[in-house]
């Protein structure tokens, strides 16, 4: 049975696609085999794994509304991945008047379930129509939260996100664990939003330790590559593992 | 004629809020009668404002949906606020199938026009439905666009978005000005994404001053105070009266 992990928060810019590139990363050195999903129109985790958006011929777009199969991209880094580019926009509206839209993904994914142990999906910063298919087609939600301001407000829409359609579509949708990140444990603030979501949130899911702010995160990027290729005594690399250790212990053991 | 401005952005915490809380505190200071409208579920604009989100019994949720006048609270900086809170987030599926749904927000900002002349509406980090209205009831869009990684991707998607609410329903429709914010001088990428920004978008509309990333901003946020007030001598506050500067030379003259 293939783990499929939504890495899902509307709130934008709270580290989704720095998770998927580097978990992922991190379960292929663990043994597994991994599948990547962007499914964000602002195709961020593409443009990591140095793909010219602009001449992509197939992208996710067509296996959601034109039935075709997952365009599957093998990385340098060992896991596989499904490209995306601004086009996916269009998927928004056409889901809307779609036949079957809620399984549109997870139909999409069925074919190639065999082949991989873990997927993870990069989901858009936007509570429409493509994160509500991830979160139909997953067997578990990976959360980033960061320690500033907007936590609670934005953890308590995803909350009723999650609560919308585990109810209506997918009723065994779990969380897989909570992540804090952008954490500077300097900051007062940020060590009290850290303890209170810990307090929180871990009656649902393993609150797990936080991914500290560094700049390091920008720099390996922008090098395309994760963050223990670029920069391998990387202290964020700890934590980095443990999330990666959570998502493998999900696997049925053969 | 009021000057309806949309102050909009899908790409979150690129600063839209504090725009509005700031730019309508400086038009105020210029004279002008303003109206700040808090369409964002997370509704932080109304947290500013000191109001008790889960206490509230009018928000913008029942003018737009239960045909309710706008909920008005005079601030204690001389502009009125209309308040949201997370109950606003089901307009955004009981818009989907609503007769005139397009028109939703226009049609309740119709019996205020003549008490304002600006209208800001703090739009939400989304592609909904809500952000949707909001824009077909604007006559301008003013855009906040952080000076790091992902402006130029999410710059594109707004512009895509713009267009189709231009196309179907708003073919007056008009961008006030470009704002970049969080701009850090002293880091090479930020200068760079500027510098390109104001190349691009300058023959749209006008690329403004940009608003430096600074913790007071924070601080002031959470004294509940406009800049200006917390700390009346910071270098922030030169860009954002030209900002308020801006769209106050949008309205007619007498
Ligand atoms: N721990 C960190 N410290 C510093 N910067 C980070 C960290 N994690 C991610 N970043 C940087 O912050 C930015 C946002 O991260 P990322 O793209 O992963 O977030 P996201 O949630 O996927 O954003 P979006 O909502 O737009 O999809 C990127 O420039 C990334 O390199
Ligand atoms: N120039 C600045 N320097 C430093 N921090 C800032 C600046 N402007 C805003 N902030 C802070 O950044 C955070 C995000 O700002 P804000 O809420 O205005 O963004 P937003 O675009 O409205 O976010 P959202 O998309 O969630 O609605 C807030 O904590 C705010 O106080
Ligand atoms: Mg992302
Ligand atoms: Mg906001």
């Amino acid at each position: 049975m293939t783990i499929i992990t939504s890495v899902y928060n509307q709130a934008g810019g709270v580290g989704k696609t720095t998770l998927v590139q580097n978990v992922s990363y991190h379960l292929v050195e663990l043994g597994y085999r991994v599948l990547a999903i962007d499914l964000d129109p602002q195709s961020t985790l593409s443009a990591f794994m140095g793909i010219d958006r602009a001449e992509l011929k197939k992208t996710v777009y067509h296996s959601l509304m034109q039935d075709e199969p997952l365009p599957i991209i093998k990385s340098a880094f060992g896991f596989d991945f499904a490209p995306a580019n601004l086009g996916l926009q269009n998927a928004e509206s056409e889901l809307v008047t779609a036949d079957m839209k809620e399984m549109r993904l997870k139909d999409a994914l069925e074919p190639v379930l065999k082949d991989y142990d873990l997927i993870l999906i990069d989901c858009p910063p936007q509570l429409g129509n493509l994160t509500y298919i991830a979160l139909v087609a997953s067997t578990h939600i990976l959360v980033p939260i960061a320690t500033q301001f907007k936590a609670f407000d934005s953890t308590e829409l995803l909350m009723a996100t999650y609560k919308r359609a585990r109810a209506r579509a997918n009723r065994s949708l779990k969380f897989a664990a909570f992540v804090p990140t952008m954490y500077d444990g300097r900051n007062l603030a940020d060590t009290r939003v850290y303890k209170a979501l810990a307090e929180q949130l871990s009656e649902l899911a393993p609150v797990l330790d936080p991914i500290p702010r560094s700049v390091a995160f920008v720099d390996a990027s922008e090098k395309r590559q994760p963050l223990a290729v670029y920069q391998p005594r990387h202290p964020a690399i700890v934590p980095l593992k443990k999330i990666a250790k959570r998502l493998a212990e999900l696997c049925p053991t053969t």
